[in-house]
């Protein structure tokens, strides 16, 4: 579904140089629930962010479904974001001016789909935000925005998800709600999924695991069990 | 340190009225560790920015040391905020355009008092942010600036930490740095330390953990092992 060549990140901050990325290869199978951990710093955010077209790398390439993003002129690199993936932002992201619902059907609106219904009822029910649709993100807690930022990613049923630590203000029965849908969205629709977590549990919700250590890719663990 | 006594906290959100708090009695016992744990919404960060003097309750007290904090007038509570208590926000809440260590020093600066360099080195050290201090929030990974305004809220050495969340973005490694801080703050000064986390691990290093549910006090477990 999507796989990454030699890919280089740096950034220079001041007179340092970060090396974010230091030329990961790696591939991530269509219809897979894939599972990236490492250590904070080590360059999970940036490869997301990089696999979904967010950022440009400073070398190397990125292929989504077969396509070479860095080919894409800006207006299909955005349709390739709003139409074909999800992300779920480490930080939400969230439209503060929105309620919680707007900010759930905004790519679809914005790339003037119409969203299967049905499935945005069930998402909005499984991660329980029914009774805060018309709140804003100033009016939710840390948890409740990062399942808006969850059901935003999963309305438009995309072919491929990235989600960044999409657990981490959850308890334990609210993440379960979540990993459960990502699962789901796998099984029924054979989308891809790839998700960055601290957390092993979550890990074990899918079929392969990566690590990243100082921007480069270290160990692989297939069909985890927490 | 520091209670509640008949807390009650609602919002108005459109036609809906939330009671985020329900009238909770609580006692943080001075030179203790207390988690506070609870589904997503259950009133956590509501209780935590009471308990901070950073919200004010619809009814009930709230005493900090003694003080009841309805009784002091804004100057007197900001110097309370800024030379008593350490807050770890859920959101961290960084000031986008200082770099980490203006950020970490920043509450020491406006309360003008003079932090005791050599452990707000240790603090740096230990939460792994020394080669990251010149860089501003947005060059930060995630778990970076959860540990920025970590040491913000440690670097004062107040008497009381109120930390919500404080290792939802960190691995188990850089987590446990976190924790590790907290505890010492308690062992080495006597400071009372009151955390949000949904992590049991975490809970594991508190002498008491606190169960909300619904914005009431549920539940209580003395002396936790994961
Ligand atoms: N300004 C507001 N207006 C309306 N409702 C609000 C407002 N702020 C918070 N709430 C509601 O109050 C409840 C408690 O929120 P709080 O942030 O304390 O939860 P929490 O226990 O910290 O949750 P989490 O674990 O997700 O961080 C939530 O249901 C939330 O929707
Ligand atoms: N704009 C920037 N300028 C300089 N350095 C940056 C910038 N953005 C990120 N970095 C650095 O790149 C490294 C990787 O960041 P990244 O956000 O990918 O880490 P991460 O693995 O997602 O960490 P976490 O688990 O804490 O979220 C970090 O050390 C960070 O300090
Ligand atoms: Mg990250
Ligand atoms: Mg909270």
């Amino acid at each position: 579904a999507a796989r990454a060549v030699d890919l280089v990140k740096t950034y220079a901050a001041g007179a340092a140089r970060v090396v974010a990325l230091d030329s990961v290869s790696i591939a991530f199978p269509a219809g897979r629930f894939t599972a990236v951990m490492g250590p904070s710093g080590s360059g999970k955010s940036t490869l997301l962010h990089c696999m979904a077209a967010l950022d440009a790398p400073t070398s190397g390439q990125v292929f989504v479904g077969g396509t070479d993003v860095s080919t894409l002129d800006e207006r299909q690199r955005t349709w390739l974001r709003r139409d074909r993936i999800g992300f779920v932002f480490q930080a939400f992201n969230l439209v503060p001016t929105l309620t919680a619902e707007e900010n759930i059907m905004l790519p679809a609106r914005l790339a003037r789909r119409d969203p299967d219904r049905r499935w945005v009822d069930r998402v909005i029910k499984t991660v329980g935000l029914r009774d805060r649709l018309h709140h804003r993100p100033a009016q939710l807690s840390g948890g409740q925005q990062q399942r808006v930022a969850v059901a935003r990613a999963l309305a438009g049923r995309p072919e491929i998800v990235f989600a960044d630590e999409p657990t981490g203000n959850l308890d334990s029965r609210s993440g379960a709600e979540v990993l459960g849908l990502l699962r789901a969205g796998v099984t029924e629709d054979g989308a891809s999924v790839v998700m960055v977590t601290h957390d092993p549990t979550a890990a074990a919700y899918a079929d392969r695991v990566m690590f990243l250590a100082d921007g480069r890719l270290v160990d692989e663990l297939s069909d985890p069990t927490a």
